[in-house]
């Protein structure tokens, strides 16, 4: 492999800018943001899909003539695509290419884009002809994966992934043929999204909910962002809550009147149902190992849930003040979390409970600062009595990783 | 066979705009045909094709293959 360049930064941003006339727009999407998983999967880099303004990978679809490219294509066939190194971050592709996907015939989309995408990243080209960084073509693979020359590049580049998975959870990955996605909502920015839910989920992964989107919120970063039915079939976007209970392994997502069940990402038979013993338009809800019962939320109500025995709610809803000291009323999100504590979510803040259920010292504090990896927030927001380090506003994620320390010395405080 | 010029021309072409000729800082135009011989090797060298120093027909072949269109770092001397 040949490094070429690399960014500063590891959480990157994309538009994209048009589409080819030879492929159904959500298939040529679909490609793109395979491709861009490709690099994801192995190394810590995460790309963030934006519809408009600045993106940092911007990729467009251009001819013979360009207004905004200096370097022309040639027609179909010869040169299929080019890339700027970084940090400046076009890629083009040749419109007059056939651009398929899915056959032998034509110029695969993905592939393509998967190796200009190594570009952009601050990849050259591979000696190893079979490499995807190899310079010329070498046609359609219907299993492709990364060559290991491409693996060792962008990992010397940007490191190793930390590996978040147990090959336990490997089957339950992603299929690796994209979804078709319905009309998903706008991709949210994990850093400045009121979440819809968090969850503690099975092998202790925890998942941040938004819109039609999740992903996944690890001490070394953000997962890339899935749509919610990309790993859970059938499960609609803008959720009300969701909750994982190890003791019966279900996940249940609750949305309107409707409550759906999962085991790991497979919809129990007979789901989704209605919701009747409790309200409709949950806030929030949480397992709590303390006494092995879920806690669902609603203003300024709670009701507490024994999974596998009926449970009597007559006496329900009960105020959330009464067990939950000090947490705010109609939450938009909350969990037990590995550290044995209890985390609600409202606007842009936390708070964190003890073990007796009471809101600790020096909450509420920032969430995207201190769980969603965001650059630190301007210091008039640093909660009073928090113990966040206040720092530079702007400050971008630096190679020096000051912002990343910073950054993840505050999250380990939070995580600690 | 003998080749004409036009696909000389177009060899030369595709072995400057993939970084495997320089075009020289200073002085005439035109390249030694000891250059391009290099250039031609590098080229074959990186494809898997035999190593000839000849524009023969594989070669040819391969440069009409679809490709990225940056540069390839394989011909030493041009990379420094």
């Amino acid at each position: 492999y040949l490094l070429l360049g690399r960014w500063r930064k590891k959480h990157l941003t994309f538009r994209i800018l048009n589409m080819p006339s030879t492929l159904p727009p959500h298939t040529a999407r679909a490609a793109l943001l395979q491709a861009f998983q490709y690099w994801s999967k192995v190394a810590p880099l995460t790309f963030r899909e934006v519809q408009a303004g600045w993106a940092d990978i911007r990729l467009s679809f251009h001819g013979r003539q360009s207004l905004y490219c200096s370097k022309n294509f040639d027609g179909p066939g010869r040169v299929l695509a080019h890339a700027d190194i970084p940090e400046l971050g076009s890629v083009h592709f040749d419109e007059d290419e056939l651009w398929t996907e899915g056959t032998y015939q034509g110029v695969n989309l993905r592939i393509i884009a998967a190796h200009e995408l190594g570009h952009a990243l601050g990849l050259g080209h591979s000696r190893y002809t079979r490499a995807l960084m190899a310079p010329v073509y070498t046609g359609y693979r219907p299993h492709f994966k990364l060559h290991p020359d491409d693996v060792a590049g962008i990992q010397a580049l940007y490191g190793k992934k930390i590996p978040e998975i147990n090959d336990e959870e490997e089957e339950t990955e992603l299929p690796t043929i994209p979804q078709m996605p319905r009309e998903p909502g706008p991709m949210p920015d994990p850093c400045s999204a009121e979440l819809d839910a968090m969850m503690l989920g099975p092998r202790g992964k925890t998942y941040a909910f938004k819109g039609s989107y999740v992903w996944t919120v690890t001490d070394s970063g953000l997962g890339p962002l899935f749509q919610v039915s990309a790993l859970w079939e059938g499960l609609p976007g803008n959720l009300d809550a969701a909750v994982y209970s190890p003791r019966t392994q279900w996940i249940h997502f609750f949305k309107g009147d409707k409550v759906w069940r999962y085991t790991n990402f497979k919809m129990s038979p007979g789901f989704p149902k209605k919701l009747k013993r409790v309200e409709p338009n949950l806030d929030a809800a949480l397992y709590w190992p303390v006494n092995q019962k879920v806690f669902l939320f609603k203003g300024s109500g709670y009701w507490q849930w024994d999974e596998l025995a009926r449970t009597d709610f007559s006496h329900y809803p009960k105020p959330i003040k009464k067990l939950f000291t000090g947490v705010p009323e109609q939450p938009s999100a909350a969990m037990s979390w590995q550290d044995g504590r209890v985390y609600f979510f409202k606007g842009k803040q936390y708070w964190r409970l003890n073990r007796q259920l009471l809101v600790e010292k020096g909450y509420p504090r920032d969430t995207a600062h201190n769980w969603m990896h965001c650059n630190p927030q301007t210091p008039d927001t640093t909660p009073s009595g928090g113990n966040t380090t206040p720092s530079a506003t702007g400050t971008d994620y630096s190679p020096t990783g000051t912002t990343l320390d910073t950054t993840s010395s505050a999250l380990d405080s939070t995580l600690n | 066979r003998a080749l004409g010029p036009a696909e000389k021309e177009a060899a030369v072409d595709y072995l400057l705009q993939y970084g495997y000729l320089q075009k020289p800082l200073e002085g005439p135009d035109d390249f030694r045909p000891e250059d391009i011989t290099e250039a031609l090797r590098a080229f074959q060298e990186a494809s898997e094709l035999p190593v000839s120093g000849q524009l023969d027909d594989a070669t040819r072949a391969r440069m009409r293959q679809p490709r990225c269109g940056l540069e390839d770092p394989f011909n030493q001397k041009t990379l420094k």
